[in-house]
This record gives C-alpha cells, structure tokens and sequence, in this order.
C-alpha cells in the first residue's frame, strides 16, 4: 500500500513540524538554510519514505519536500521541478503498467499535493494562482492555511470564504473532498466543509493539569494541535489517514493520471 | 515639526493595522484588492498626512504606504519606486535649501522606513536582503519583525538572533537606536536592546474585567497590544514618538541626506 504526499509552500510555514505532526518523523535534517543560499533561483526536490505496519497492512508513505520553492526575489516558474517529478513518476507507472510484471506494480504518484498558503496573505497571492493553474490537473491540490494560530477565528472564516471565492474565479480545481456515496458520511462532510483547512502543528509537549499536550505555548495561552477549536489539524490528520486517503489515491489514478495518459498520446 | 514615517512590506504583514495601533489614523480606505491585480509588478507610493498639536507644538506627521512591494510572482526591482521617491524628497530639501526662503523650509524627507519582515521566514529573506542593501544609505531602516503574535517566547529571540547577525553578514546597516550622550539613559538602551521589535497591532478593543485592553482575541487567550511582556508595541511607539524622533530627524539629515548631496556632486 503506496502513498505520496508532496508538501509545497514559502518557507517557514511550518512544513517541516506539520509532518512531523502527523507522522512523527522528520523530512529532513534541522539544518538553518543561511538566507544567502536562496538568492538564485532553486528549488530541491527531497523525499523520505516511512514504512508502517498495522494489524497486518503495510503502508509505505512517502513526503516529497519542495524547499526553495517560492523563497527567491524572482520566483517566476519556480515550480518546473515540481511539474517535473510528478510527471516522471507518471512517466515511470505508465512504462511499468506496459510491462510483463503488473501484478506488483509500485505505485510512487503523487497522491496528494498539501499547498502551503501563507496566512499573512489577504487572499492568494500571485505565485499560489500560478502554481495551482498550472497541477491542478496533475495532481490532487489540497490548499491549507498554515500556520492558523495567526489567525483568530473570524480572521480564519473570513479568510476561507475568499480564498475559495479566489480558487473559483481563477478557475483552479482543487480537491474537495467531495467522495461518491459519501453524502452521509458525517466525517467526510466535516472536513469538505472546513476546506481549506487552517492548520497549527507543533514538535512540543506541554504538561496542562496533569494531561500531555502538544501545542505552542504563548505568554497569553496555550494553543492545543488536537483540540478542534483551536484549529482543523485532526480533521487534516483524518482526511489523510483515514476518511480520504483511497479516494485520494483514486483522484490520483482516475483523473490526474488519466489526465497525464491524454496529454502523452497526444504528443 | 514635520516627520515621516515610510512602511515598507509584503501585503498582509499588518501595516495599516499598526499604523493606526500608533496613531489611531488609517493609511489606506478598507479595500480588499483581487489577487489578480498583483500578478504585474507594481508598487504604489500613497502618503497620507495627519496633523497633531500637543502643548501648542505642532506635529505634521505623514505616513508613507508602499503597497504591492513584494507581493509579485517577480520581485526584481521592487524597491525602484521607493528609492526615486526617498531621492525626489532629498532632491526638493537640496533646492529649498539653496532659495530665498530657508527659514521656513518643509521638511518631506523620509525620517525612518519601518521594514516589515514576515515571522515566517527562517531568518532575512533574499528580498529582505536586497532591499536593505539598497536603501541603508538613504534612509534609517528600522526592521520590526510583523505579526510577533505568531512566534513563542523562545522563537522571537532567536529569530532576533539571527535576523541581527545575518544583517551584519550582508554588511547591513540598521538604525541601531544608539544616541549620542543617551548611554545613561535606560528608555533608549531598552529600545536599542531590543531591536528588532517584535510587533503586534490592532484595530479592537475588549472588555477585559472592566479594564479596556485593545488586542486580539484567540480561542487560547488575549493578545494584549499594550502588554510589555506580550509584545515590543510599547517600545516601538516609545521610539519612535519619544525617544528617538529627534535622532531620527538628525541622522537623516546628517547622515542620509549627506550621502546623497555627495552623490549628487560627484555626478
Ligand atoms: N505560529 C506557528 N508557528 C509554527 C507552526 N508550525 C511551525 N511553526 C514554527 O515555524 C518555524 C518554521 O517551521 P518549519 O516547520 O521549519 O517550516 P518549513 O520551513 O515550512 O518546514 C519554526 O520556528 C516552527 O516552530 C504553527 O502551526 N504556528
Ligand atoms: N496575527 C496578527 N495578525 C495581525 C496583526 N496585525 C494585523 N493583523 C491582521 O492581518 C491582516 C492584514 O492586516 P493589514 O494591516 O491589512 O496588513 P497590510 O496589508 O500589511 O496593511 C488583518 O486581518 C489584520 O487583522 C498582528 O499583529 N498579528
């Protein structure tokens, strides 16, 4: 059982502690990147790939990291890597499902690409319109507003409200969520109803009254990862573990790669 | 008495909410701009001034807005527009200076630009970088690190930490808030320790056991503007409407304002 998630965004948007959140693994060494190197134009393409066994089922999960991404002062056509290794790994399933050995086919497409938008934006900024214009029919885009602790909670609502109503007019198709049958699955509508997910993640654990919690601790309070009315990160943790996870390796099959095998006969 | 005050940085950072947490007075009329407006390179120089008189001393302080700075896809050049306006206002001083009628010149130079650096970024952004490197000689460039709100205790002194030392490895020169003959004096040494401020601003104010408090409020506490130990606000507003005006007017006029009359007899 293969899965691909790709994270993408500006960095310092908490990338690197989400998934540590999520998985509680890291992407990568904590290295301080001087902020010098970043002057030219590149963007790394990083993978790390967990393995996970439970009740029997092997799950093989794999991050794709995209520092560099959005960090130059000239950014235009930043995400060519990214276009690139989604098309190979496109390229490289559409060669394997042509040969004598189908039955074991691995699959390492991109099932999910999490976009990273800033909070501070007032809405989507130039460079997220032209990143998901240009995957969104490559890939699953899931946009989170990151770092949503920033936010209070009418900054949060009134921040959704526009950047879907920005995702409409731009017409950019993102994934909903939306899974066939699932119309009463409550907590598949839960999450479709919060997209795009504000999300808060964090590598500490406090002690409050005797109970562990993971969160950021400010002079004014304490902000709690798990806790649904701080933010949308166990609905996200849900979405990709749980309630979404094969619909989002179908999206990737029946659409994105559909998509890829349309574009390729063509030439 | 006239002084200027130029803010300088990406949309979002909260610049007009600060603006008018300091001088309850707005820069700009409440208008969302459509994401796609952005996408051209375009920096607008807006300047709104505001009359004050105190104790029958009149302060004519204007505020100079540079929206779209930063905000494009391609950010090469951005700083252009501000530099041409910083070099017309020493232009037009150099000229009032040489006329008939020096006594009562107005003095429009820019007397500090508060550049906002987003908390999101690991340390200086490349743009940040070039920015300061091509404005330190022209102005005072006071670095406020925006949305303080958005870092721990922990991570505020050390993004401090390390935005100072990148700053002095990219040969930056800073408005270091050090006046001569004030080594004694502990309201400016507080201020020059703590550069660069962590700010936060707000534009509400809560009920807050029957005392006013103007903040932001937060599922996990209130952020209190006012508060010292939430934020360096206090400091900032200390500096630049007490302690530091007067300097701030004599390092432009003494320093900034030499370096371009030297350029401009050189040429
Ligand atoms: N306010 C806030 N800060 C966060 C959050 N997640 C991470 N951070 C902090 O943001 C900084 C950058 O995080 P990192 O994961 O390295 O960002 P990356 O460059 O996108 O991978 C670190 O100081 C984190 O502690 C969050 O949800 N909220
Ligand atoms: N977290 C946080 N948000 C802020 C702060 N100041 C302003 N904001 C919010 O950030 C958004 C953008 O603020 P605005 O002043 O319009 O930013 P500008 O584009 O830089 O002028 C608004 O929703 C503000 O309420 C702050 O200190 N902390």
């Amino acid at each position: 059982f293969d899965f691909t998630i790709m994270v993408v965004g500006e960095s310092g948007l908490g990338k690197s502690t989400l998934i540590h959140t999520l998985f509680l693994n890291e992407i990568r060494p904590d290295r301080a990147k001087p902020a010098f190197e970043s002057i030219k134009q590149t963007v790394e393409i990083n993978k790390v790939t967990f393995e996970f066994e439970e009740k029997g089922v092997k799950l093989r999960l794999t991050i794709v990291d995209t520092p560099g991404f959005g960090d130059a002062v000239d950014n235009r056509n930043c995400w060519e890597q990214i276009i690139q290794y989604i098309n190979e790994k496109y390229s490289k399933y559409l060669e394997d499902e042509s040969g004598l050995n189908r039955k074991n086919i691995v699959d390492n497409r991109v099932h999910a690409c999490l976009y990273f938008l800033n909070p501070s934006a007032h809405g989507l900024k130039p460079l997220d319109i032209e990143f998901m214009r240009e995957l969104h029919e490559s890939v699953n885009i899931i946009p989170v507003i990151a770092k949503a602790d920033t936010l209070t909670e009418s900054e949060l609502r009134a921040k959704k409200i526009r950047v879907l109503r920005e995702i409409r007019e731009n017409g950019i198709k993102i994934y909903t969520g939306d899974i066939e049958d699932e119309e009463d699955n409550d907590e598949v509508q839960k999450v479709r109803a919060a997209i795009p997910l504000g999300i808060i993640g964090s590598r500490t654990i406090f002690d409050v009254n005797g109970k562990k919690v993971r969160g950021r601790l400010y002079p004014w309070g304490i902000v709690e990862v798990e806790n649904g009315d701080h933010s949308d990160f166990p609905l996200l943790r849900n979405m990709l573990i749980r309630t979404h996870m094969q619909d989002l390796k179908d999206a990737t099959q029946e659409i994105h790669y559909e998509n890829y095998r349309k574009r390729k006969l063509q030439e």
